[in-house]
């Protein structure tokens, strides 16, 4: 069971925060549940699957897509408020009945994305406690994320660096490499042109000795 | 012996490489090992 | 300004959950604000600075190390139930004043870290709201610096892959380089030793020449 808790601000009271919480399984598709909270009083309704199926055919949106858009208005939190509107409206003697409906703008149109009937809780208290504990297990659960995250970036921080150390080390390697096979090439090729110019020597010599001896 | 000193010295530069045998990879590397302990 | 909500079952009512709000500026040390709610009800209360110094000296603890232990008991989620303990008692005709306390347990002793006199709110609406939002806020916090690890994680990620793709190329070129410079020290080097065995040859041949015309 997922739950998913953010703060909307209806179009006919802007000046007062209400929580809503969207409790659904692995599918928002398969329907949700809605607790509409503002710290005091509490409503609870319930968006079922073939509501879902009629609201999506009725506006000729594919199944999946309004889904998609149910997600965003719902689940999303920081969406621009410019982009999904909320209301809700009181009914019966002491707003026992309260009718919650959500709608998109588009440039200076909007259209209704679907509504429901919300009941008033008559003790709130836990369900209230309930959306608070929900908010408080979030952020230790997206603490316990980002130290995950925390460690991983300090693993990742320290294979950089091994593995830039190994880099340096390789281009030096390969710089000596290259400067010790010519210092020995050098000391070996030596040897032979030694030994090239002590031969043209013995051969001149040798040479001229034939020549004398011939003359 | 001298002889065979004297055969070596004729045969082989002082890092140990034939002054006359055509040399290929693996001998002069050996050489240039055996230079490091020359080193 | 500073705030934190955490849960804490108090010990005279094992099976409810307070919400725990502390406020404070900058230091815990100068004092903080506490507000308690059950989901419905909510009190508030101060811990003056001064408050704090005597509690510290009643207990002959270090200030900084009495703050320290303030840390731990109000700021840290997730802390095992078993080394801090809390508890409320409702005074007054309808629990308008709620002595609240807070202690340390060390194995099978337990002392006072500290207590105060919480007054009731008479329209918790918007501290509940309040502390709500308090909650929202953090998460949407965590959210923003899970993204920025997450997006440094992906950074790191692809200049460790980079940097292990340059060792690796290093390492081939390392190889490379040593297998060239061997091939052109032995074409050099045998071009040298064909040279030698050429002048032997002819040093061989004019020594005989020169035997020949001196016999």
């Amino acid at each position: 069971m997922e739950k998913k808790v953010r703060r909307i601000y209806p179009l006919s009271e802007p000046g007062t925060t209400y929580f809503l919480q969207i409790v659904w399984e692995k599918d928002l598709g398969t329907g949700f549940d809605v607790i509409l909270t503002d710290g005091q009083s509490a409503w609870s309704g319930r968006v079922p699957k073939e509501e879902i199926s009629r609201e999506a055919a009725d506006m000729e949106m594919e199944q999946k897509k309004y889904v998609e858009e149910l997600r965003k208005v719902f689940l999303t939190e920081g969406i621009p408020s410019n982009i999904y509107n909320f209301d809700i409206s009181k009914e019966g003697t002491n707003g026992d009945c309260l009718h919650f409906s959500y709608e998109k703008k588009l440039r200076d149109l909007s259209f209704r994305l679907g509504s429901l009937k919300l009941q008033r809780i008559p003790s709130p208290t836990e369900v209230i406690s309930k959306l608070i504990s929900c908010c408080l297990d979030f952020i230790v659960g997206l603490h316990a994320k980002n130290e995950h995250l925390q460690r991983e970036n300090e693993i990742l921080l320290n294979d950089l660096n091994e593995v830039q150390d190994q880099l340096q080390k390789c281009v030096e390697a390969k710089e000596e490499l290259e400067t010790e096979l010519y210092k020995k090439f050098i000391l070996v090729l030596n040897e032979k042109k030694a030994k090239i110019r002590n031969l043209q020597k013995c051969l001149k010599e040798a040479e001229e000795t034939a020549v004398k001896a011939t003359q | 012996s001298p002889e065979t000193k004297q055969h070596f010295a004729r045969e082989y530069d002082c890092y140990g490489d034939s002054y006359t045998a055509d040399v290929g990879v693996a001998q002069l590397k050996e050489v240039f090992s055996r230079m490091n302990d020359l080193e």
